[in-house]
């Protein structure tokens, strides 16, 4: 005979935690660091403020234990928030529409959790918001089972100097020598598109390395959206329908997306045939099914706006693609913005060739998703397949090669294949917006080549 | 300023629904297939039964939607049961340590919840359990927001002949075009390790593939088990201490573990220097820490038995190869079980080389997991990683090479990569075994191609 239990979110991810990329203590290691920095980042970064980001990586009296501890000059947790922001699996300030690098609500917890079970030992946060006059300090840990934090210890004391942002701090099980490798890439590959941010990293060999800032220019920071039409589900429809305060259908489409207009909600209505002022809450399921089949195909909608999102810019793609790979061609392009699902996502991929890159049987890839480096399983990412899917010869590249590509894409919501954001599932108008992008470089890239062999025969007769 | 909130397990797997292998209709369609699939083998061969299995695809008048049924004549679902196990995502009879395919507690749910936000179809379930005397019938929808079932009808009659069983049945948005050669690859791949069960599949061009039972022969099912000391980590064991009845720390330990005797328990707690009889629920933070240290290094405990898990076998491995490769060479071994994490686990490795098998750059992989065939991400699998490390040339065998690999690992826990069950995680314990499991069938390989080699120099002289 069966018996049957549910879980709560905690117990869940404490259970299949190699789900969320804490599979062994060498992915651990790496998987903690990238959580606390992109968390780092989305703190200051999205609130308009010059990153200062300060990663220390100690080791312990146990050989296998180390303590890990990332600092930001962020906007902080507001004291009230800081046991649920990092005691309670699924609660997160990033549950919205808007680009930032985390999404799920679960990274700074996972971490934790995995330092619980692996040393015992709490986490300890020391966090000042902004506009506050006090530090707090907590000490929690996680109620796996009931998914809520403890509070083992907190205090707080009056601001001595300037200073807001945060300091989170876990002991966990690592391995520092299978991770160090991965772990010094990632830093790099996030200073490589972040050049306005700070970053000093020192690992528990005392080995250091530190990115200055070269640039005061932050980029705009992204912004809060209405969701599109294209692609709203019916169950997002019903959302919406429930939390709208509009009493006329009309003004529910105006005021609940972006691109639909007065005249385009009115025309849209008319041709359905439902009434301008009928109110949004008295629509039956098969008039809800009618109006989002209609809004799939309807072809009046504004495109979705560029502005809210925050890509890198083709220059600084250039100029990163530059520094580190020193190529004899190098070019970038940011394309349009697009939509998947009410998402708007903008596509942005640079192309480096020739000179100091080595050749090698495949495009060397570099990947990213609103700004964060993707650096494991890079064969199951749709990126990869679309990048060794294109025939290179078309463009006069024949393997092996001294080819590298970047892609970003950012979106108010990106589909990673899982938790630990690692690999971009297959999302056709994702593909599509890629795979032309990609075909825009190798153009440019092939009018080099060209140029070059051109230049060369003449040379030579 | 930040605005913070919670979600419920369901919104979570709904908003990010790619997570769980639902990222566009052709895959949604596929993992609708697989998941409904999954649970009529667990409810009929975990159960005992020989299963019998229909699944059905067909068209509605929408091209882009499909009704997709799969009925068994398993236990079925205890009414009052129904509406959570297939309403409420973490919640599930497979919360167990024991081999089973399913072990999230979602994926009806993900079916279910993808047929409601693409065609805001009801699901509808058909069930009678094996003792009762009535069917019941039951039409829900899923509450996400508050993450509970909805129940839009329910009725019952008593049972005119002898059946159980259960009937799920959803209408969800897919692309048979684009799934086809996955859904009917995934059924064969799921014959080929059954040969016990009978499944009928009908697609929505009204293809038919039939798959007789070959065999009336169960394997023994798989029975649940305690946790194996070996890698338990702090919080498991504090769980273990919470829900113990054990006033005695000797008892805790023999009835709380498998491979734990009297001998043993007291043996290891003499050695750490803490009191036999001392209450479990007594033991400071600290003394379950070094206890913890302890067991995971302490080298008497048995080693787990095999006999709860539930291997496929090597006859039916090399029965299974023949039928659909026919090679000149077949092998395949199951290796004793090993242990990951507290959790049994057994590696099975089958080869298969020459005969009608093509030349291919690489192995053909077969991965099963707890006998579920993994089709998709292969590259981003540690078991695809673990065969094209191998240095095949060791082994006599050159690429281009017609060479066919079948690996199947079976646990009370697979460590898979995401909640949509497509690759195994880089668990070092797992690497290990399957490395050497590898290994041991390509030396049988090497032997067989010598022997070759050598007859066909003899032959030539
Ligand atoms: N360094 C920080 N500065 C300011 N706020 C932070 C910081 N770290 C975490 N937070 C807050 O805690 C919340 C939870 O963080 P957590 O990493 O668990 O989830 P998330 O970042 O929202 O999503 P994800 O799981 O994708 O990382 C964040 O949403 C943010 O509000
Ligand atoms: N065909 C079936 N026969 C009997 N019980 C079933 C059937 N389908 C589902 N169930 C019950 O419903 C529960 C929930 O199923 P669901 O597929 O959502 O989760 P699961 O199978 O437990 O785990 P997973 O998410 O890994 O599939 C199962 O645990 C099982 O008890
Ligand atoms: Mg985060
Ligand atoms: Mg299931």
């Amino acid at each position: 005979l069966e018996t049957f239990k549910s879980l709560s979110p905690a117990e869940f991810f404490y259970r299949n935690r190699e789900i969320a990329g804490f599979s062994n203590p060498s992915r651990a290691l790496y998987q903690a660091v990238r959580e606390l920095v992109e968390n780092a980042l989305d703190a200051t970064e999205t609130h308009g403020i010059l990153p200062i980001i300060r990663v220390y990586i100690d080791r312990t009296s146990n050989p296998m234990h180390y303590v890990v501890s990332v600092e930001d000059n962020g906007i902080g947790v507001p004291p009230q928030f800081v046991p649920k922001a990092f005691g309670q699996v699924l609660f997160s300030s990033k549950y919205k529409l808007r680009q930032t690098r985390g999404m799920f609500g679960l990274g700074a917890k996972m971490a934790i959790l995995y330092g619980q079970l692996t040393t015992g030992r709490p986490v300890e946060i020391i966090t000042s918001p902004v506009k506050s006059k006090r530090v707090y300090f907590f000490k929690l840990m996680i109620d796996i089972k009931n998914n809520r934090p403890i509070v083992l210890e907190k205090a707080s004391w009056s601001k001595k100097k300037e200073w807001h942002g945060t300091i989170v701090t876990i002991a966990l099980e690592g391995d520092w020598g299978r991770a160090k490798s991965r772990i010094i890439e990632y830093i790099k590959r996030v200073a490589l598109v972040t050049p306005y941010a700070e970053i000093l990293f020192k690992g528990p060999d005392n080995s250091y390395f530190y990115y200055p800032r070269v640039t005061t220019k932050l980029p705009r920071p992204p912004r809060e959206v209405l969701p599109h039409p294209y692609g709203v589900d019916l169950e997002a429809f019903k959302m919406l329908i429930a939390s709208t305060q509009e009493s006329r259908l009309e003004d529910f489409l105006v005021k609940s997306f972006q691109g639909v207009g007065k005249k385009t909600a009115q025309d849209l209505l008319r041709k359905i045939g439902l009434p301008l002022d009928k109110s949004p809450k008295k629509l039956s399921l098969d008039e809800i099914k009618i109006l989002v089949e209609e809004m799939k195909k309807y072809e009046r909608f504004k495109p979705p706006r560029a502005d809210p999102l925050s890509p890198i810019g083709a220059e600084l793609i250039v100029l990163g693609l530059k520094q580190i790979l020193q190529p004899e061609f190098v070019t970038a392009i940011t394309r349009k913005p697009a939509v998947y699902e009410g998402h708007p996502f903008i596509v942005e991929v640079g192309l480096a060739y020739g000179g100091a890159i080595e050749s090698s049987n495949e495009p060397i890839l570099y990947r990213y998703a609103n700004k964060i480096p993707l650096l494991y399983d890079e064969k199951s990412d749709v990126l990869w397949k679309i990048v060794n899917e294109l025939d290179w010869r078309q463009y006069n590249v024949s393997f092996p090669a001294p080819l590298a590509v970047l892609i970003h894409i950012c979106s108010t919501k990106i589909p990673y294949k899982g938790v630990g954001k690692e690999s971009i599932a297959d999302v056709p108008e994702i593909e599509r917006e890629v795979r032309n992008a990609l075909r825009e470089v190798a153009r440019k890239l092939r009018s080099y080549i060209q140029k070059k062999q051109k230049v060369e025969e003449t040379y030579r007769k």
